[in-house]
């Protein structure tokens, strides 16, 4: 039975395989397994990026928190145990990839803005991502303006009026406005070949 | 037609900020 569940492992773990289930080839895999076993091993070495050591790689300071590298962590951690491992690191960044398809960059950015997953982006949800980008961004707005870009955002995409944006009006929406996913798309991932020191 | 035409909807102002941009990671 162990000898089964290491085969498996090897398995999910295989550059061939992810090679040929994401955007990557097998050199980019192995040059994201470079850039993993430095992210991984930045505070403890245990192969595993926990929460720190992603904070750590994304900011330089493990406790420089935010809602949305927070929700990225949450997305990348596929199997919700509080660490990343390769796989999961390789599968979700395959989304982030120069020629990643469109409607999976608009599908990862539904789940990143749907914070509390009820497969819906409702107003409050909306306020939340709003405040939390002012407050990132070290900018002011009042909260009559705050409202006003929450209504304009429900009259741009809640098509149907119903006080809440489904998977299939942000999907139209984005199809409209590409510009709302660029940073769906990390430049530096085309080039993984060349992050291999 | 847009009742607040001149006001920027939120997924455009978080989708132009730098508050989802991944690349620190790839940076040494």
């Amino acid at each position: 039975m162990g000898c089964i569940c290491t085969k498996q492992q090897l398995k999910y773990d295989d550059p061939a395989v992810l090679a040929a289930e994401t955007c990557f080839n097998e050199a980019e895999i192995e040059a994201l397994h470079e850039l993993f076993r430095k992210l991984s091993s930045a505070l403890k070495d245990d192969g595993l990026i926990s929460k720190e050591e992603f904070q750590l790689g994304l900011f330089r300071n493990s406790k420089n928190q935010s809602l949305f590298s927070d929700r990225i962590f949450q997305l990348l951690d596929s199997k919700h145990d509080g660490v990343i491992e390769f796989a999961e690191f390789v599968r979700s960044l395959s989304v982030f990839h120069p020629e990643a398809p469109q409607s999976d960059k608009a599908a990862f950015a539904f789940k990143l803005y749907d914070i509390w997953e009820t497969g819906f982006i409702e107003r409050d949800e909306v306020k939340v991502l709003i405040l939390a980008f002012l407050d990132e961004s070290e900018l002011m707005l009042s909260d009559d303006i705050v409202e006003a870009i929450i209504d304009k955002t429900f009259e741009d995409v809640d098509s149907n009026g119903d006080g809440k944006i489904d998977q299939e009006e942000w999907k139209e929406f984005a199809t409209r406005n590409p510009s709302l996913l660029k940073n769906m798309t990390i430049p530096y991932l085309k080039l993984a070949t060349v992050l291999s020191p | 037609s847009p009742k607040s035409p001149n006001l920027i909807n939120a997924f455009q102002l978080i989708g132009m900020s730098s508050c989802l941009d991944l690349s620190g990671l790839f940076e040494k």
